[in-house]
């Protein structure tokens, strides 16, 4: 099954 | 000194509408370009990025960049004071702790202001790259929420695929499965209405049900709705707010791990 993913691993953080 | 005054005042009304469900407070971010909020909601699944550009107030005037933390709750309670005709102006003073809306009746006759405390607060501030979208759909915003709703009753999870043919929506579930195609307008008489795909290549994702439906809590800013996918990437959900800016919401996919 898939699993949710979180935003921030997508975006760099500034 | 900041001041930002619409004229469309129902625009503010319907940003916070927009956003109000999906995150408690945010910082809007003013400068001479005009005002911007980027958040994330709480379980940071997806993020929020508003611009309203300052050319699209009928008064802005920024003379020093702030950051104004507000508790969006109470910026919606303050507008839900405002009628839909009026015209709404937002002002605080340098290094001020509150920021004043004023709300004026379309002849002058009835003036309300409403002053709130700002927060600090301490957000999280991501970079959005630059990116190449492999499927681009435009079609109308009221369908898009029709679907997202329909669609939910049926599991938590939706996938989007878009092939060169049109864009399938689906979701499966424990009473079963539906699925919703739409093709590509063959003749575009008015644009509003087209469901349009531009299409590199096809992509398939999967997402949660729960964040759609919030983000079509837009659907009242822009008649068209456009969605950005490629694989693996985060889902691009754009309403164009008319001559002044845009909202976009971002939501990260469901992928096997």
């Amino acid at each position: 099954s898939k699993n949710q993913k979180g935003i921030v691993g997508f975006f760099n953080k500034q | 000194m900041f001041e930002a005054r619409l004229l469309r005042g129902s625009i503010l009304k319907k940003v916070l509408e927009a956003i109000k469900d999906l995150l408690t407070q945010a910082t809007f971010d003013c400068d001479d370009s005009g005002i911007q909020l980027q958040a994330m909601d709480n379980s940071h699944v997806s993020l929020v990025s508003l611009q309203l550009r300052a050319d699209g107030f009928d008064k802005y005037r920024c003379d020093r960049n702030i950051s104004m933390g507000m508790n969006l709750n109470s910026v919606a309670k303050i507008l839900k004071c405002a009628g839909d005709k009026d015209t709404v102006t937002m002002k605080a003073q340098d290094n001020a702790d509150t920021v004043t809306f004023v709300f004026e009746s379309p002849n002058q006759e009835k003036v309300s202001d409403y002053e709130m405390k700002l927060m600090n607060l301490d957000l999280e501030h991501l970079g959005i790259p630059e990116t190449e979208y492999s499927c681009t759909i435009r079609m109308p915003s009221a369908e898009f929420a029709r679907i997202c709703r329909d669609l939910s009753q049926f599991g938590d999870s939706m996938v989007i695929a878009c092939t060169k043919e049109g864009v399938k929506f689906s979701a499966t579930g424990e009473i079963g499965s539906a699925n919703i195609k739409l093709a590509q307008t063959a003749s575009v008489d008015k644009e509003e209405e087209a469901v349009i795909i531009e299409m590199d290549e096809p992509v398939t994702l999967t997402f949660a049900c729960q964040y759609l439906n919030y983000f079509t809590k837009a659907t009242s800013l822009s008649p068209q709705v456009q969605l950005s996918m490629s694989a693996d990437v985060p889902l691009v959900v754009e309403y164009r707010i008319q001559d002044i800016g845009h909202i976009r919401y971002y939501l990260a996919p469901k992928i096997e791990d």
